[in-house]
């Protein structure tokens, strides 16, 4: 636990007045590893602990706190600041429908969470209809059928249609049907296949979404970096999705993610369930990833 | 550039923790790994970093190379699980284990072991016609241990060689999950004794400290036999399974690169260990 690791490392320090540079240094190398072990990026750590040393160093210990108590607490407040604010609507069109797409890392948990966004939507008071746009998995189309039906929701599949014709069409439909969302579930792809890279691309231009998501896996480890970066240089995000919280990995990716893309994360996935969806707590990742 | 040739010093150490670290490797395999280097390096008055390097590569090659193949006679039928968390693609690579045995002239049947997840039995069926090999299965909602034990039995009946059983994604964290898998084995091992002879855990490439969590928790739940890492063809090096062997001596059997049926193949500790050091 990193409140106890570093009230061992600076325990000679009782009583002191302010932190000074040593101080502010032993209690770095502890908290860097901290945010590795946690899976953050090893270039978001480096700028973080810079920025974080510069608040420690020269700081007040509170009375009330031990001196790794107070770094800690500058860590948290630094973390959960970087986390963002709670941000867990999705973005409306002025001319509904709105669309929003999901996209992302091969079974990062983009269907399933397509699905629980329908769910979400609906408890506010939203109609959204799924579109089936990942024509390559096996039984990818089936799947978001199976799961839609589950849930009542109506559902849209391309007949022998590419996928940029099938999210047009599903547009058109929604729009006819006067539905609020059109949600679209495209196909798990690596960001180094330019091809299909150029057809996210396509779509985005071609729909004009409201949102553009980035489905991600928590338990991502240093790569969560480059494929975020690629996926929002292609599409140009407007936010994130953390799935798979529900085990226990720390989530470091979720810094990782929001450092290099600047994206809220909006949700959080937190079981294989229609309903397991959560909004984003900030504060509640920083402690996470923390440990 | 990493390892341009020169002197050894404090920052070619660092540079070389980095490699790691952002191979996934995790930060105590990493850091652990260095420290030996440098000791090792030391003792050698290896003064140049291509020496230092070639050491590092020796050293995770050792590792990660699998023990020679096994003398028994094998198995008949050989029965092989795999097991991992949700999405790390354990049904695509059924399919390219079903395929590779097939090609090797095997007589191969796949069992639909996930009855929990939406279109999981026709996600495989899909797969099996492509791989030519028949599926098993059974409705979805059925109890995964009833329709091995039934597979099993039925695979025998038909000669099959080898029979490849898929099961659900799951985190290691959910008891009831886990206590699923343990019966699971249970079940297959009282159909034919001995069996599963293989239970593969599949991890994803891009997993970072969590698949020691994956591996150690699968590990108790059913005896872990081989690692199968995916997606490989991404930028993700998948140290992961150096991080592992820290804690379990699990070989890895095979690498996914792609989502095609012949993108599966056999490890290369050798070829891995220098991908790593990138
Ligand atoms: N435990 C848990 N499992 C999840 C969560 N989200 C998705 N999953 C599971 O993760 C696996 C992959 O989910 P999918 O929705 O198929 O992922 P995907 O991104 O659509 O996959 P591709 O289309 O192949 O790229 C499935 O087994 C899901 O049930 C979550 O928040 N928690
Ligand atoms: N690029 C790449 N993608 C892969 C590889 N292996 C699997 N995939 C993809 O990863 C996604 C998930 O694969 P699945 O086989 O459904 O994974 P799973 O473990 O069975 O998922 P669950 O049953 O939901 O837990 C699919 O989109 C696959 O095509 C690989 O080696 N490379
Ligand atoms: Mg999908
Ligand atoms: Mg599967």
């Amino acid at each position: 636990h990193l409140a106890e690791k570093l009230q061992k490392t600076l325990r000679y320090l009782r009583g002191k007045g302010k932190l000074s540079e040593k101080d502010v240094d032993l209690a770095m190398r502890e908290i860097r590893l901290a945010l590795l072990e946690a899976d953050v990026n090893f270039k978001v750590v480096k700028d973080f602990v810079a920025a974080v040393r510069e608040r420690a160093v020269g700081k007040e210990v509170l009375h009330s706190l031990t001196p790794g108590q107070q770094v800690v607490k500058i860590v948290h407040q630094e973390l959960t600041a970087l986390m963002g604010r709670e941000q867990s609507r999705l973005l409306a069109s002025t001319a509904p429908p709105a669309a929003v797409m999901l996209v992302g890392l091969q079974g990062s948990g983009k269907t399933t969470t397509a699905v629980k966004l329908a769910v979400h939507l609906q408890r506010g008071g939203r109609r959204a209809l799924l579109a089936a746009a990942d024509i390559y998995r096996p039984g990818a189309i089936r799947q978001l059928e199976v799961l839609s039906e589950s849930v009542k929701m109506p559902f849209y599949s391309g007949a022998n249609a590419r996928p940029v014709e099938i999210c047009r069409q599903a547009l058109k439909l929604a729009s006819r049907e006067g539905y609020d969302y059109v949600i679209l579930d495209t196909a798990g792809r690596l960001h180094l296949d330019e091809a299909m890279m150029d057809e996210l691309k396509e779509i985005k231009a071609a729909v004009k979404p409201a949102e553009a998501l980035l489905v991600v896996d928590a338990m991502t480890g240093q790569d969560a970096v480059n494929a975020a970066a690629a996926f929002h240089r292609a599409v140009g995000l407007t936010g994130v999705i953390l799935t798979k919280l529900d085990g226990d990995t720390r989530g470091g990716a979720a810094l990782s993610v929001r450092s290099v893309t600047g994206c809220p994360i909006k949700f959080a996935g937190v079981g294989e369930k229609v309903d397991a969806l959560e909004p984003f707590h900030p504060e509640r990742m920083a402690s996470r990833i923390l440990g | 550039q990493l390892f341009r040739d020169g002197e050894i010093d404090d920052a070619f150490f660092e540079t070389l923790e980095e490699a790691l670290i952002t191979g996934d490797v995790g930060v105590g395999a990493a850091l652990q790994l260095v420290e030996q280097l440098r000791r090792e390096a030391g003792r050698l008055r290896t003064r140049r970093r291509e020496a230092a390097r070639e050491l590092l590569v020796v050293k995770i090659t050792a590792l990660l190379e699998n023990p020679p193949a096994e003398t028994l006679p094998a198995a008949k039928p050989l029965v092989i699980l795999l097991v991992g968390v949700n999405g790390s693609g354990k049904t695509t690579t059924a399919a390219k284990l079903a395929y590779r045995y097939r090609r090797d002239g095997r007589r191969v049947m796949l069992v639909a072991g996930d009855t929990f997840r939406a279109a999981a039995i026709d996600q495989l069926q899909v797969w099996a016609d492509r791989a030519g090999v028949e599926l098993i299965r059974q409705q979805p909602g059925s109890d995964p241990s009833a329709v091995f034990f039934d597979a099993l039995n039925a695979a025998r009946a038909r000669s099959a060689d080898v029979i490849i059983g898929d099961t659900a994604g799951r985190l290691h964290t959910k008891t009831n999950l886990m206590e699923e898998l343990k019966k699971i084995n249970r079940v297959i091992g009282r159909a034919l004794p001995g069996a599963p002879h293989q239970v593969l855990l599949v991890i994803d490439a891009t997993t970072g400290h969590n698949g020691i969590n994956q591996a150690s928790r699968f590990n108790e739940a059913v005896p872990i036999t081989g690692l199968i890492l995916t997606k490989l063809d991404g930028t993700a090096r998948g140290g992961i399974v150096v991080g592992v062997q820290d804690i379990l001596k699990i070989p890895v059997c095979y690498v996914g690169i792609g989502e095609k049926i012949d993108d599966l193949e056999p490890f290369d500790a050798a070829a891995f260990a220098r991908a790593l050091l990138g």
